[in-house]
């Protein structure tokens, strides 16, 4: 049994059975996934399991990556501007080289909008890091800035396309140093706000969630024929 | 020269029987999220050359069946799956990550000769 079971779950990309030692919360996209699934196989109905109909790509493997990075503290003083700094990190190990990517969607959940109804306006920069991080440096070094936009309100969760970035470090593991998030903050000249500000940022601090959905498509299971007419 | 069909029941004919696959008695519910099992099913019966034709089977099972007739050492067509579909499956790896993954050819809907 032992060896039919390794066999099974290297069929199910596994190197070995896993134990977690706990469940994690399934994201609202892939339980909606699944449920349409089941319906359309107990309706009986046809269905390219290749296209993956919500996100609008090919794929048969959908992954959501926990973010592993960790909270930067500075040992200055932050700027006044500064509001957050985080570095991401996603291991991308699990997918196997036969697997080609299609999608890679970062997910960014910054609270419950109440949090911010009536609190400073926010600005986000997302950039590679560049650099391995060594010790005593307060931050690691950031490369190629990404993404650099205002937060406005409502805020949730948002989401950005890092297709090219994943592949990138899907195909040359190496470079896959993570991330830096900096979440800034807009017209920090009133100081009377500044108390309200710190209260913002500890809060987006608790609440701070990242994660990576990644798509993925097996040529090995998704036969062309399988394939979408256009 | 007539070939003799053996006596076979319909009952032990080759057709799908029911085979509920519960993730718990493989112990993977430790790591499946959902489902907790499916409906597999599986193949099982005799496919003797006198029902060959009706039993949903291929040119390729008719063949044997009527060389197994002729010569005994060559195997007789066997029961097995016909016609198949997938199943979605959501499940963590071992870095905790969540993981819906669709796979072809889990549940057997029909089965005939080959």
């Amino acid at each position: 049994f032992q060896f039919q079971e390794h066999v099974f779950l290297q069929f199910l990309g596994l190197d070995k059975v896993p134990s977690p030692q706990k469940f994690q919360p399934v994201p609202s996209v892939l339980k909606k996934i699944f449920r349409d699934q089941e319906a359309a196989a107990t309706s009986g109905d046809s269905q390219d399991l290749c296209y993956i109909k919500d996100l609008g790509t090919r794929g048969n493997i959908l992954r959501l990556l926990l973010d592993q990075g960790l909270f930067l503290y500075s040992e200055k003083l932050p700027q006044a501007s500064s509001c957050l700094q985080k570095q991401l990190y996603f291991n991308l190990s699990a997918i196997q080289d036969k697997e080609q990517l299609t999608m890679a969607q970062l997910g960014l959940d910054l609270g419950p909008n109440t949090y911010y109804k009536q609190g400073p306006e926010l600005e986000l920069a997302l950039s590679l890091v560049q650099e391995p991080h060594v010790w005593g440096q307060s931050i690691p070094k950031p490369g190629k800035m990404l993404v650099l936009q205002s937060v406005p309100w409502p805020q949730g969760v948002v989401h950005f396309n890092l297709l090219d970035v994943a592949k990138d470090w899907n195909s040359n593991p190496q470079k896959n140093l993570g991330l830096l998030l900096e979440i800034l903050v807009k017209g920090t000249r009133d100081w009377g706000v500044n108390f309200q500000l710190q209260d913002t940022c500890a809060r987006l601090r608790q609440s701070l969630h990242a994660s990576l959905l990644v798509v993925s498509l097996n040529p090995e299971q998704c036969h062309p024929s399988s394939r979408r007419r256009r | 020269e007539a070939v003799l069909a053996p006596k076979t029941s319909c009952g032990s004919l080759c057709h799908h029987h029911q085979l509920f696959i519960n993730f718990q008695d493989l112990g993977w519910h430790k790591w499946i999220i959902a489902p907790k099992g499916f409906m597999a099913n599986y193949c099982h019966g005799d496919c003797p050359f006198s029902m060959t034709t009706s039993l949903n089977s291929s040119n390729y099972a008719f063949m044997q069946a009527l060389m197994h007739a002729v010569d005994p050492e060559i195997p007789q067509a066997v029961c097995i799956p016909t016609k198949l579909s997938p199943i979605s499956m959501l499940y963590q790896d071992n870095d905790d990550n969540v993981i819906l993954r669709h796979y072809e050819d889990m549940v057997v809907d029909e089965c005939g000769c080959g």
